[in-house]
Protein backbone atom coordinates (compact mmCIF):
# COMPACT_ATOMS: atom_id res chain seq x y z
CA UNK A 1 0.00 0.00 0.00
CA UNK A 2 0.85 3.66 -0.43
CA UNK A 3 0.94 6.24 1.66
CA UNK A 4 1.16 10.31 0.62
CA UNK A 5 3.29 11.79 3.07
CA UNK A 6 2.78 16.23 3.54
CA UNK A 7 5.64 18.44 1.93
CA UNK A 8 6.59 19.12 5.62
CA UNK A 9 7.71 15.53 6.14
CA UNK A 10 10.41 16.27 3.37
CA UNK A 11 10.94 20.15 3.99
CA UNK A 12 11.50 22.05 7.11
CA UNK A 13 9.59 24.90 8.63
CA UNK A 14 11.56 28.31 7.80
CA UNK B 1 5.68 52.56 -1.68
CA UNK B 2 5.60 50.26 -4.65
CA UNK B 3 5.90 50.74 -8.29
CA UNK B 4 5.99 47.73 -10.43
CA UNK B 5 5.17 48.15 -14.36
CA UNK B 6 5.32 45.18 -16.79
CA UNK B 7 4.97 45.40 -20.13
CA UNK B 8 4.09 41.93 -21.10
CA UNK B 9 0.87 42.07 -18.59
CA UNK B 10 -0.60 39.21 -20.05
CA UNK B 11 2.14 37.03 -18.51
CA UNK B 12 0.91 37.88 -14.83
CA UNK B 13 -2.40 36.23 -16.14
CA UNK B 14 -1.09 33.05 -17.59
CA UNK B 15 0.99 32.85 -14.00
CA UNK B 16 -2.35 33.35 -11.72
CA UNK B 17 -4.42 31.04 -13.89
CA UNK B 18 -1.90 28.57 -13.33
CA UNK B 19 -2.12 28.53 -9.82
CA UNK B 20 -5.24 29.69 -8.48
CA UNK B 21 -7.03 26.22 -8.62
CA UNK B 22 -4.35 24.75 -6.76
CA UNK B 23 -4.20 27.73 -3.91
CA UNK B 24 -6.75 29.96 -2.93
CA UNK B 25 -5.16 32.45 -1.33
CA UNK B 26 -1.45 33.53 -0.67
CA UNK B 27 0.60 36.28 0.68
CA UNK B 28 2.68 38.07 -2.68
CA UNK B 29 5.92 38.52 -1.28
CA UNK B 30 7.42 41.99 -3.16
CA UNK B 31 10.88 43.40 -2.53
CA UNK B 32 13.73 44.98 -4.32
CA UNK B 33 14.05 41.11 -5.91
CA UNK B 34 10.76 41.46 -7.26
CA UNK B 35 7.97 39.51 -6.83
CA UNK B 36 7.97 35.80 -4.65
CA UNK B 37 4.80 33.96 -4.05
CA UNK B 38 5.34 30.04 -1.52
CA UNK B 39 2.04 28.63 -1.51
CA UNK B 40 1.14 24.75 -0.54
CA UNK B 41 -2.23 23.41 -1.56
CA UNK B 42 -5.09 23.03 1.50
CA UNK B 43 -3.78 19.39 1.88
CA UNK B 44 0.01 20.29 2.02
CA UNK B 45 1.21 17.93 -0.48
CA UNK B 46 2.04 20.18 -3.52
CA UNK B 47 3.97 23.76 -3.24
CA UNK B 48 4.22 26.54 -5.80
CA UNK B 49 7.09 28.91 -5.50
CA UNK B 50 7.31 31.85 -8.51
CA UNK B 51 9.84 34.72 -8.77
CA UNK B 52 8.74 37.03 -11.34
CA UNK B 53 12.61 39.30 -10.88
CA UNK B 54 12.47 43.07 -10.82
CA UNK B 55 14.35 43.21 -14.03
CA UNK B 56 11.48 41.61 -15.76
CA UNK B 57 9.70 44.85 -15.15
CA UNK B 58 10.49 48.25 -17.42
CA UNK B 59 9.84 49.99 -14.18
CA UNK B 60 10.13 48.75 -10.58
CA UNK B 61 9.87 50.95 -7.46
CA UNK B 62 9.67 48.85 -4.09
CA UNK B 63 10.60 51.20 -0.82
CA UNK B 64 10.31 48.43 1.64
CA UNK B 65 9.48 44.85 1.85
CA UNK B 66 6.11 44.31 1.74
CA UNK B 67 3.74 41.35 1.66
CA UNK B 68 0.27 41.47 -0.12
CA UNK B 69 -2.31 38.89 0.97
CA UNK B 70 -4.78 38.04 -1.33
CA UNK B 71 -7.44 36.23 -2.93
CA UNK B 72 -6.00 34.37 -5.80
CA UNK B 73 -9.81 33.98 -7.21
CA UNK B 74 -9.84 37.84 -7.03
CA UNK B 75 -7.10 38.33 -8.25
CA UNK B 76 -7.74 36.41 -11.75
CA UNK B 77 -11.28 38.20 -11.78
CA UNK B 78 -8.87 41.36 -11.94
CA UNK B 79 -6.54 40.28 -14.25
CA UNK B 80 -9.47 38.99 -16.48
CA UNK B 81 -10.48 42.66 -17.15
CA UNK B 82 -6.80 43.04 -18.59
CA UNK B 83 -5.86 42.54 -22.57
CA UNK B 84 -3.36 39.73 -23.08
CA UNK B 85 -1.54 42.63 -25.00
CA UNK B 86 -1.98 45.46 -22.08
CA UNK B 87 0.86 46.96 -19.85
CA UNK B 88 0.27 46.15 -16.08
CA UNK B 89 1.06 48.42 -13.45
CA UNK B 90 0.99 47.78 -9.61
CA UNK B 91 0.68 50.38 -7.03
CA UNK B 92 1.12 50.03 -3.20
CA UNK B 93 1.28 52.20 -0.38
CA UNK B 94 3.51 50.66 2.34
CA UNK B 95 0.63 50.59 5.33
CA UNK B 96 -2.38 49.92 2.90
CA UNK B 97 -5.23 47.74 2.77
CA UNK B 98 -4.80 47.58 -1.31
CA UNK B 99 -3.61 47.21 -4.31
CA UNK B 100 -4.18 49.13 -7.60
CA UNK B 101 -4.07 47.41 -11.07
CA UNK B 102 -3.37 49.81 -13.40
CA UNK B 103 -4.25 48.56 -17.46
CA UNK B 104 -2.85 50.46 -20.61
CA UNK B 105 -3.85 49.11 -24.19
CA UNK B 106 -0.70 48.63 -26.37
CA UNK B 107 -1.62 51.83 -28.37
CA UNK B 108 -2.20 53.74 -25.25
CA UNK B 109 -5.73 54.40 -25.75
CA UNK B 110 -7.72 52.82 -22.77
CA UNK B 111 -6.72 53.11 -19.34
CA UNK B 112 -8.03 51.32 -16.53
CA UNK B 113 -7.75 51.06 -12.80
CA UNK B 114 -8.95 47.95 -10.26
CA UNK B 115 -8.19 48.39 -6.59
CA UNK B 116 -8.28 45.27 -4.68
CA UNK B 117 -8.40 44.53 -1.26
CA UNK B 118 -5.45 42.81 0.42
CA UNK B 119 -6.14 40.56 3.40
CA UNK B 120 -4.00 38.71 5.97
CA UNK B 121 -2.64 35.52 5.22
CA UNK B 122 -1.41 32.98 8.28
CA UNK B 123 1.26 31.11 5.52
CA UNK B 124 3.94 28.58 6.57
CA UNK B 125 7.26 29.07 4.76
CA UNK B 126 9.04 25.28 3.45
CA UNK B 127 12.56 25.71 3.08
CA UNK B 128 13.42 24.07 0.37
CA UNK B 129 17.28 22.75 0.21
CA UNK B 130 19.21 22.93 -2.85
CA UNK B 131 19.32 19.77 -4.35
CA UNK B 132 21.35 17.67 -7.09
CA UNK B 133 18.45 16.23 -8.70
CA UNK B 134 19.18 12.52 -10.19
CA UNK B 135 17.26 12.96 -13.46
CA UNK B 136 16.84 16.58 -14.79
CA UNK B 137 14.16 16.20 -18.11
CA UNK B 138 13.50 19.06 -19.96
CA UNK B 139 10.59 17.98 -22.55
CA UNK B 140 7.74 20.07 -24.45
CA UNK B 141 5.38 21.74 -22.18
CA UNK B 142 2.26 20.56 -24.38
CA UNK B 143 3.77 16.38 -24.64
CA UNK B 144 3.74 16.76 -20.55
CA UNK B 145 0.07 18.21 -20.31
CA UNK B 146 -1.14 15.14 -22.87
CA UNK B 147 0.86 12.52 -20.66
CA UNK B 148 -1.06 13.93 -17.89
CA UNK B 149 -4.56 14.13 -19.33
CA UNK B 150 -3.79 11.10 -21.38
CA UNK B 151 -2.97 9.01 -17.74
CA UNK B 152 -5.39 10.66 -15.73
CA UNK B 153 -8.20 8.83 -17.39
CA UNK B 154 -6.47 5.40 -16.41
CA UNK B 155 -5.46 5.33 -13.15
CA UNK B 156 -4.96 7.89 -10.06
CA UNK B 157 -1.31 7.43 -9.92
CA UNK B 158 1.58 7.77 -12.17
CA UNK B 159 5.26 6.32 -11.79
CA UNK B 160 7.75 8.35 -13.18
CA UNK B 161 11.15 6.15 -14.11
CA UNK B 162 13.75 7.73 -15.93
CA UNK B 163 16.47 5.21 -16.88
CA UNK B 164 19.08 5.37 -19.84
CA UNK B 165 16.31 4.90 -22.77
CA UNK B 166 13.94 7.71 -21.95
CA UNK B 167 11.57 8.77 -19.39
CA UNK B 168 8.30 6.10 -18.91
CA UNK B 169 5.32 7.31 -17.17
CA UNK B 170 3.21 4.11 -15.70
CA UNK B 171 -0.06 4.20 -14.62
CA UNK B 172 -3.05 1.53 -13.96
CA UNK B 173 -6.40 1.61 -13.32
CA UNK B 174 -9.83 -0.37 -13.47
CA UNK B 175 -9.32 0.03 -17.37
CA UNK B 176 -6.62 -1.66 -17.68
CA UNK B 177 -2.73 -0.26 -17.76
CA UNK B 178 -0.63 2.40 -19.71
CA UNK B 179 3.10 3.40 -20.25
CA UNK B 180 3.81 6.81 -22.41
CA UNK B 181 7.75 6.48 -22.75
CA UNK B 182 9.93 9.53 -23.87
CA UNK B 183 13.40 9.41 -25.35
CA UNK B 184 15.83 12.38 -25.22
CA UNK B 185 15.45 13.90 -29.27
CA UNK B 186 17.96 16.57 -29.26
CA UNK B 187 18.01 16.71 -33.23
CA UNK B 188 14.47 17.96 -33.43
CA UNK B 189 13.86 20.84 -36.36
CA UNK B 190 12.32 23.16 -34.33
CA UNK B 191 13.87 23.95 -30.63
CA UNK B 192 10.16 23.59 -28.98
CA UNK B 193 10.16 20.00 -30.23
CA UNK B 194 13.15 18.81 -27.98
CA UNK B 195 13.75 16.96 -25.37
CA UNK B 196 16.55 16.50 -22.91
CA UNK B 197 17.20 13.96 -20.34
CA UNK B 198 20.10 14.72 -17.89
CA UNK B 199 20.23 11.47 -16.43
CA UNK B 200 22.83 10.74 -12.81
CA UNK B 201 21.24 8.07 -11.63
CA UNK B 202 18.11 6.45 -12.55
CA UNK B 203 14.77 7.27 -10.21
CA UNK B 204 11.17 6.18 -10.48
CA UNK B 205 8.74 8.10 -8.05
CA UNK B 206 5.03 7.39 -7.62
CA UNK B 207 2.66 10.67 -7.54
CA UNK B 208 -1.04 11.24 -7.93
CA UNK B 209 -1.68 12.27 -11.45
CA UNK B 210 -4.65 15.34 -10.39
CA UNK B 211 -1.60 17.26 -8.77
CA UNK B 212 0.82 16.99 -11.95
CA UNK B 213 -2.46 17.53 -14.34
CA UNK B 214 -3.63 20.24 -12.23
CA UNK B 215 0.44 22.04 -12.89
CA UNK B 216 -0.24 21.36 -16.77
CA UNK B 217 -1.96 25.29 -16.23
CA UNK B 218 0.64 26.78 -16.81
CA UNK B 219 1.14 25.01 -20.08
CA UNK B 220 0.49 28.51 -21.53
CA UNK B 221 3.70 30.18 -19.92
CA UNK B 222 6.25 28.07 -21.59
CA UNK B 223 7.05 26.13 -24.63
CA UNK B 224 8.75 23.62 -22.27
CA UNK B 225 8.78 22.17 -19.06
CA UNK B 226 11.30 20.50 -16.21
CA UNK B 227 10.77 18.01 -14.46
CA UNK B 228 13.76 17.56 -11.63
CA UNK B 229 14.35 14.39 -9.32
CA UNK B 230 15.82 12.65 -6.69
CA UNK B 231 14.52 9.54 -5.11
CA UNK B 232 12.14 9.58 -1.84
CA UNK B 233 12.35 13.70 -2.37
CA UNK B 234 9.56 15.87 -3.93
CA UNK B 235 9.64 16.07 -7.77
CA UNK B 236 10.03 19.65 -9.10
CA UNK B 237 8.41 20.59 -12.21
CA UNK B 238 9.73 24.12 -13.21
CA UNK B 239 8.12 26.66 -15.95
CA UNK B 240 10.44 29.56 -17.34
CA UNK B 241 8.79 33.03 -17.37
CA UNK B 242 10.53 33.50 -20.52
CA UNK B 243 14.05 35.12 -19.26
CA UNK B 244 11.98 36.94 -16.36
CA UNK B 245 11.68 34.33 -13.49
CA UNK B 246 10.16 30.95 -13.07
CA UNK B 247 6.69 29.21 -12.03
CA UNK B 248 7.72 26.06 -9.79
CA UNK B 249 5.95 23.29 -8.37
CA UNK B 250 6.88 20.51 -5.66
CA UNK B 251 4.78 17.41 -4.94
CA UNK B 252 5.42 14.88 -2.69
CA UNK B 253 5.77 11.41 -3.80
CA UNK B 254 3.63 8.51 -2.82
CA UNK B 255 5.49 5.87 -0.46
CA UNK B 256 5.11 2.18 0.31
CA UNK B 257 3.23 2.20 3.64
Amino acid sequence: DEKQPTLKEFFQIR
Amino acid sequence: MLEARLVQGGMLKKVVDAVKDLVTEANIDVSSSGFQLQAMDTSHVSLIAMHLRSDAFEHFRCDRAMSMGMSLANLAKVLKCAGNDDIVTLKANDDGDTVTFMFESPKEDRVSDFELKLMDIDSEHLGIPDTDYCATVTMPSGEYARICKDLSSIGDTVVISATKDGVKFTTSGDVGTANVTVRQNTTADKKEDQTIIDLKEPVALTFALRYLTSFAKATPLATHVTLSMTRELPVMVEYAIQDMGFLRFYLAPKIED
